[in-house]
């Protein structure tokens, strides 16, 4: 799970 | 982008936009808590370090910048307003906040995704927003009473990350591998922080009384 795609959230 | 999530986020900016509102309209910050306000603004400061590299969506960048922008000004009033800060009671508000900053700080450097400069510093942010609310719990601890704008602060505060949590619930159902521990056990543990006081501004509702917290 590339950590970048947890970044879409406030 | 869920129902949960959008929920979550107007939420969380009805927080900080009734607070502002609060501070601007009646020049008072009488029962709020500089730490806290101060530990937001460095969780938002940590937390959106990518705002100007990495573009999601207009409505993510615009949200950025009103949360930096809120919780900047809160500061600002709490701290330079030549009237707000009068109302400040600051020998209430001693919460070494400092103290909650080195933890995280360290639990960052030692539990990340990833070991990079925003990474660490994204992951501190989630550690300092779980216990950011403390030095306001203590202080309405001291203060005994609160509010009810405060109160309604607290309260949309809590409610937002509840909203995450079960935004977090719905990905994971819904989006294959989305797995972020991290975020979830932080965002656990913020809510829970607030159970409590849900707990008993629920039953001064209930009892229709102003809301008394144990000491």
């Amino acid at each position: 799970t590339k950590s970048s795609d947890s970044k879409d959230e406030l | 982008m869920n129902i949960f999530r959008l929920a979550g986020d107007m939420t969380h900016l009805a927080s900080v936009l009734v607070l502002l509102l609060k501070i601007h309209t009646i020049k008072s910050c009488a029962g709020v808590s500089l730490k806290t306000q101060e530990l937001y603004a460095i969780v938002f400061a940590t937390r959106y370090l990518d705002i100007l590299t990495s573009f999601v969506s207009i409505y993510n960048t615009l949200m950025k910048l009103i949360f930096l922008g809120s919780s900047f000004s809160i500061v600002w009033y709490m701290k330079y307003h030549k009237t707000v800060r009068r109302t400040y009671d600051r020998d209430q508000d001693t919460f070494r906040h400092w103290f909650l900053m080195l933890p995280c700080l360290l639990l960052a450097l030692l539990i990340h995704e990833k070991f990079t400069f925003f990474e660490v510093l994204w992951t501190f942010s989630l550690y300092l927003e779980a216990v950011a609310i403390l030095p306001q719990l203590v202080l309405l601890q001291r203060t005994r009473n609160i509010d009810n704008l405060t109160g309604q602060y607290i309260f949309l505060l809590g409610g937002y990350r509840g909203f995450y949590i079960l935004n977090w619930i719905y990905r994971y159902f819904t989006e294959p591998h989305y797995v972020h521990w991290i975020t979830w056990i932080a965002g656990l543990v913020q809510t829970l922080l607030y159970a409590d006081f849900f707990y008993y501004y629920f039953l001064s509702w209930k009892n229709n009384k102003k809301l008394q917290l144990p000491a």
